[in-house]
């Protein structure tokens, strides 16, 4: 069976998309099977891997009853990562999720044979910002929230209302299996006391879950995804490769992957 | 009457709030008489401007038909700018706008007698990322859309999918009215080809509405938010002062705000 990863926060550009594709690309060349899903109508997480977009192509199908998840994946040109894409008519889910009976177990349902199955060690998801109803289906449907959070001076409260929401859904009984399984500190600036502040004042509240791999703020990070290559390809000495190569080490370890 | 100019991109963490925050100082401050809406339920522009959130203050109350928008407003320290703060039951909205009918004008409705009144000459709205119901009623309410764009790859494609919803908008008659006022450059990083790349492009498939004022990448935009200071009481000198403050110069002459 596969473990369900969702990297969620509701807050933007913190880095949940860079995250989603490098800490895949990593497990998958470790030799962990992992299928990626981009659960983003903006598709960055298909376009950052060089995947194309076509129209039909994403979970938007299944989540309406048209056809299965398994349809819907593609492979990638890296060993042991499959990918279900995303594309632009994911952007009506908001709207017709509200409209479904149970509107929060949907992607649940529509992933159970993949989790259930022996194809994939590892599914990662990748969420839009903002708790709509996409994300919240997404913390419905995973074993571990991974939380991508920005070396900011906002990063704590933002933290504690996606933690709230996992409250509720782990009460409600929409997913009492949900863990928060770990929380990643991205964007981390050297230059600044600011990062090691916001770092320190994290792992203070949450001592067991911030990932010791600290992603730094490095532009080769933000080019990779423009030639539509992980960090691996396109600079693989630089510091983000190696903080995703660490951080995939400390992810199959803590979640006995291999 | 007022204008009113919404701030929205559905990417993450692109400077939308930033942006509300000191382009509405520095209008106040050039005596812009200015209301600004924080309509995210994170309140990322509240407690930047140093404002308290307090359960109940926010405009999802009047959105609920329970009191009106100008209920809801509160005085700032800086002159000419008044606000309506944001606080967590805005997170409710998404689910609770899709359940009513003509839930893509309820808020021009709210906003209606503050807009033909003379209390104010601009009201800004702060978007949550995503285009979600809240994001989509802020296009319906709206006089002018203003996108806030990173500097970054995945920036045209963004813009586009953003123009696609107000063509929608327009076509179907939802807010027939709506204009894209400009598109504002942000996080401008002048160490790197990749700003000025975009910058180039965006400039050459929307010549007059790239505002000339390009908000670059400084760690005291980032910084102010923390003290609850706009950038001109946090570091007027800064280049990211003179850039806001450009700006606003800019929108008061392209919007005749004065
Ligand atoms: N460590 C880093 N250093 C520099 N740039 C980064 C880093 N991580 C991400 N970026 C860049 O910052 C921007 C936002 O990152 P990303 O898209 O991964 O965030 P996100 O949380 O997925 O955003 P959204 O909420 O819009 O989905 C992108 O342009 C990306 O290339
Ligand atoms: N020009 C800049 N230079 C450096 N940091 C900036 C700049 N503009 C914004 N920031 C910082 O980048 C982060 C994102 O900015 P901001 O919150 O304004 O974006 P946003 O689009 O409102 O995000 P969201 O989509 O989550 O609402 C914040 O930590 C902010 O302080
Ligand atoms: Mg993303
Ligand atoms: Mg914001």
């Amino acid at each position: 069976s596969a473990k369900v990863f969702t990297i969620a926060n509701q807050k933007g550009g913190v880095g949940k998309t860079t995250t989603a594709i490098n800490l895949a690309a990593a497990m998958a060349t470790s030799r962990v099977k992992t299928l990626l899903i981009d659960l983003d109508p903006q598709a960055n997480a298909t376009s950052g891997l060089g995947v194309d977009k076509t129209e039909g192509g994403s979970l938007y199908g299944p989540l309406n009853g048209e056809g299965t998840a398994a349809d819907q994946i593609v492979a990638t040109r890296i060993k042991n990562l499959d990918i279900i894409p995303a594309e632009v008519d994911l952007a009506a889910l908001e709207i017709e999720l509200s409209r479904k009976p149970d509107y929060l177990i949907q992607l649940r349902n529509v992933l159970k044979p993949l989790r259930e199955g022996d194809e994939y060690a590892a599914i990662i998801v990748d969420c839009p910002p903002a708790l709509g109803l996409t994300s919240m289906n997404a913390l419905g449907a995973a074993d571990y929230l991974l939380i991508a959070l920005q070396c900011e001076y906002l990063a704590l409260e933002g933290l504690g209302q996606i933690l709230k929401v996992v409250d509720q859904l782990r009460d409600a009984g929409v997913n009492p299996n949900l863990e928060l399984g770990g929380i990643l500190m991205t964007m981390f600036d050297v230059r600044t006391n600011l990062s090691r502040q916001v770092v320190g004042e994290v792992e203070k509240h949450f001592p067991d879950k911030v990932f010791k791999s600290l992603i730094p703020r490095s532009i080769r990070l933000g080019e990779a995804p423009s030639f539509g290559q992980t960090i691996f390809e396109y600079d693989p000495v630089s510091a983000g490769a190696v903080a995703y190569q660490q951080l995939a080490k400390e992810v199959i370890k803590r979640f006995d992957l291999k």
